[in-house]
C-alpha cells in the first residue's frame, strides 16, 4: 500500500480572484505532486491540499512568496492512516 | 447487527455486500438485494431495494453513496442507513409512512473498484479504475461523467486529472448502470448523493450559476433538512446550489437527476469541515449517520407529501 510518510494537509486561505489565480499556478504545476482535497472556488473558501513530504519546503516557500496564508490541518497523515488501519483490523478480528 | 457487523467501523467491500445480503435475508418482506450491473473490474454493483408493495413501479427515492471512493464516511453512512430503514419500519411513523407510499433504493458503494483500491493500494484514490486508451493514468471522475453539461466547467479532459470527465458521458460503466436503471424504472422522484467532506447540503445546479427552476423549493427543503440534522449534535451545514456553494462542477449525478425529471435532487457533503477530512475516525460514523438520517428523512417526508 502507498505510504504517506511526512505528508501534510495544508489549508490555504484565499481572498479573491487574484489569490485564487496565484494558487492555481501552484496546483496546476506537476512538479509538486499535490493532491487537492478541497478545490478552489470563486467564493473565497479555503483550499485543502495534500502536500507530499518532498514538496513541503518548496510549497511553503511559494505560499510565503505570494503572501498566501495557510495552516497545517493534518501534520502526520501516515499516523492517521495507521490508526485507521489498526482499528479496521481490530474490528475485523472482533467480528470474526 | 445479529451477525456481529459493527456499524461503527469501516468495512471491506465484501463485508458491506455480505451485510446487505444479511439485511435482505432478515427482512425479506421489506428489503431485497439487487444486482444492477458491474464495475470496470467486474465487481457487482448491488443496491438494496426497500419496498412494501412488490410488483408495482411506485414513486421511488435513490440514495447514492461512495461514488468517490476515498470518502469512506459515505459508504459507512449508507450501510448504517440500510439497517436503520429496516429497523425502524413499522415503529417510526415517518419512515413507515414514507415506505407505504414510495420505494427506496440504496446504493452504498457506487464505485466498488475505487473502494477496493483505497483499501489495498491507495487510501486517497477518488476515481474509477477504468483504463484510458491514450494515457497511462487510470480512471475518470464518476461524478463528472454524467450526461449533464458533460465536459463543462469544473471538469478536465486530462486523464491524469482528479476531475477527468472520461471520454464521453456515461463512459464509466458504474455510472451507466445507475443511469440505465433509473431511466428504465421511470418513476424516481428523489435522488440524493452522499459525499464528504465539508458539511454542505446542496441542490442543482453545479454546471451553471443560473438558478434551477425549483431552486426556491429545494432551498427550503434543504434548510429544513439541515436544521433537522443539526438538532441532534449541533453539526452545522451550509446550504445552497452546488455551483455557488462550492465550485462549478459539470457532469454531476445530482444535476443529471434534476435535468432528467427527478425534482428533489440533493448532494450531501458529510463530516467534517477539514480537521480529519477524508480520514474521519470510525468513532464518528454513527453520530454522522444518525444526524444524516434526520436530514434524509426530512427530505423524503417532503417528497412523500409533494409527489408529482
Amino acid at each position: 500500500r502507498e505510504k504517506f510518510f511526512g505528508d501534510q494537509v495544508f489549508r490555504i486561505n484565499v481572498r479573491g480572484g487574484d489569490e485564487i489565480s496565484k494558487l492555481s499556478q501552484l496546483l496546476n504545476s506537476d512538479n509538486f505532486k499535490l493532491d487537492v482535497w478541497k478545490s478552489p472556488s470563486t467564493f473565497s473558501h479555503p483550499v485543502d491540499v495534500l502536500v507530499p513530504s518532498v514538496s513541503l519546503q518548496p510549497v511553503k516557500s511559494f505560499l510565503k512568496s505570494q503572501a498566501l496564508q495557510y495552516s497545517v490541518t493534518i501534520e502526520d497523515l501516515q499516523a492517521l492512516l495507521d490508526k485507521e488501519d489498526e482499528e479496521m483490523q481490530h474490528n475485523e478480528g472482533q467480528e470474526r | 447487527s445479529n451477525n456481529n457487523f459493527n456499524y461503527g467501523a469501516y468495512h471491506s467491500l465484501e463485508a458491506i455486500y455480505h451485510e446487505m445480503d444479511n439485511i435482505a435475508g432478515e427482512f425479506p418482506d421489506l428489503a431485497r438485494r439487487l444486482k444492477i450491473g458491474h464495475s470496470f473490474e467486474n465487481r457487482s454493483l448491488y443496491v438494496l431495494k426497500f419496498s412494501t408493495a412488490e410488483g408495482k413501479r411506485r414513486p421511488a427515492v435513490w440514495l447514492n453513496a461512495g461514488i468517490h471512493s476515498r470518502e469512506w464516511i459515505s459508504q459507512a453512512t449508507a450501510i448504517w442507513t440500510a439497517r436503520k430503514i429496516v429497523s425502524d419500519y413499522g415503529k417510526d411513523p415517518a419512515i413507515t409512512s414514507i415506505l407505504e407510499k414510495m420505494d427506496i433504493f440504496l446504493l452504498p458503494v457506487a464505485n466498488p473498484d475505487g473502494y477496493v483500491y483505497t483499501q489495498t493500494k491507495n487510501r486517497l484514490w477518488r476515481k474509477t479504475r477504468s483504463l484510458n486508451s491514450r494515457s497511462p493514468c487510470i480512471g475518470a471522475d464518476p461524478n463528472r461523467n454524467w450526461n449533464s453539461s458533460f465536459a463543462g466547467a469544473g471538469t478536465s479532459n486530462n486523464p491524469c486529472s482528479e476531475v477527468y470527465h472520461g471520454p464521453h458521458a456515461n463512459s464509466e460503466v458504474e455510472v451507466k448502470s445507475v443511469v440505465d436503471f433509473i431511466q428504465q424504472h421511470g418513476n424516481f422522484k428523489c435522488f440524493i448523493d452522499l459525499h464528504s467532506y465539508s458539511q454542505l447540503l446542496m441542490y442543482p445546479y453545479g454546471y451553471t450559476v443560473n438558478k434551477a427552476p425549483d431552486a426556491e423549493e429545494l432551498d427550503e427543503v434543504a434548510r429544513c433538512a439541515a436544521k433537522a440534522l443539526a438538532s441532534l449534535s449541533g453539526t452545522k451545514y451550509q446550504v445552497g446550489p452546488i455551483c455557488t456553494t462550492v465550485y462549478p462542477a459539470s457532469g454531476s449525478s445530482t444535476d443529471w437527476a434534476y435535468d432528467n425529471g427527478i425534482k428533489y435532487a440533493f448532494t450531501f457533503e458529510l463530516r467534517d469541515t477539514g480537521h480529519y477530512g477524508f480520514l474521519l475516525p470510525a468513532n464518528q460514523i454513527i453520530p454522522t449517520a444518525e444526524e444524516t438520517w434526520l436530514g434524509l428523512k426530512t427530505i423524503m417526508e417532503h417528497v412523500r407529501d409533494h409527489l408529482y
